[in-house]
């Protein structure tokens, strides 16, 4: 996974993404 | 030791068999105490889903690259189960460190997520197969594999077989590479295109569900104040 740009922050992750928190 | 492409395509689909050594596209145990721990158990929904989609996967496997193909068809969606059921287990595990939670009925009886998630193990499966090509997405295609039939598989080929959302999709990208360190770096670039694809394209599809999040954004009001344009 080198140089692939990580943006999802610490509080971000499917369970936010798929409005599941 | 630089390698042909053909060599380089046979290395990869070693590594992602040898990387599902479970040889089963069943979830595991741990996978089943995350089910148990629901407060709505999505075990049926989830096995009911993965059927229903290798059908039709397996379907349109076969209308693209040949009738005599649906065996071949069967096989990829076997390894695509196996590799969802493997991230969707680490991706849980992630979840439950970072939020402290065991109980993710919500996400697990989500079906856009696990759409979005089976629809990703195929694309690595596909791409795998077939080296990291894009369908005339402008970014060159790899010699050697990708010249068999089925470099016709290539995304956003997925996004039609499973009527998904690129938007959709998109979410689990990122999580998905970081579920599975084993990825190749020709497939987390393939990914990453993807994930460029979607973002300059797809997601601003008429249909995108990306208009009906901007229009409640709308009605919601200006919330936070935009962030000053940087220098």
């Amino acid at each position: 996974s080198q140089d692939y740009h990580f943006g999802l922050e610490d509080h971000e992750g499917v369970s936010e993404l798929f409005d599941c928190d | 030791v630089p390698q042909t492409p053909i060599r380089a395509a046979m290395t990869s689909i070693q590594q992602l068999r040898g990387d599902l050594t479970s040889g089963s596209d069943q979830p595991s145990s741990n996978l089943l105490v995350y089910y148990k721990n629901c407060t709505v158990d999505p075990s049926g929904e989830i096995k009911k889903r993965v059927e229903e989609l290798g059908e039709v996967f397996i379907q349109r496997f076969a209308q693209a690259v040949g009738q005599h193909c649906e065996g071949l068809g069967r096989k990829r969606f076997y390894l695509g189960a196996q590799l969802y059921y493997k991230v969707m287990e680490s991706m849980l595990k992630s979840e439950e460190k970072r939020l402290s939670v065991q109980n993710f009925s919500k996400l697990l009886n989500n079906a856009a997520f696990h759409t979005s998630l089976l629809a990703c193990a195929l694309e690595v499966v596909i791409a795998t197969y077939v080296g990291s090509s894009l369908k005339n997405g402008g970014f060159g295609r790899s010699s050697g594999a990708s010249d068999s039939v089925e470099s016709d598989l290539c995304f956003p080929w997925i996004l039609s077989v499973f009527q998904l959302p690129a938007f959709d999709f998109y979410k689990v990208i990122e999580s998905f590479i970081k579920a599975e360190p084993t990825l190749k770096h020709d497939m987390v670039k393939h990914l990453e295109q993807c994930e460029h694809v979607i973002m300059e394209s797809l997601a601003w599809r008429t249909d995108s569900p990306l208009f009906d999040l901007l229009k409640q954004s709308r009605e919601e009001g200006p919330g936070e104040q935009a962030e000053p344009p940087a220098t």
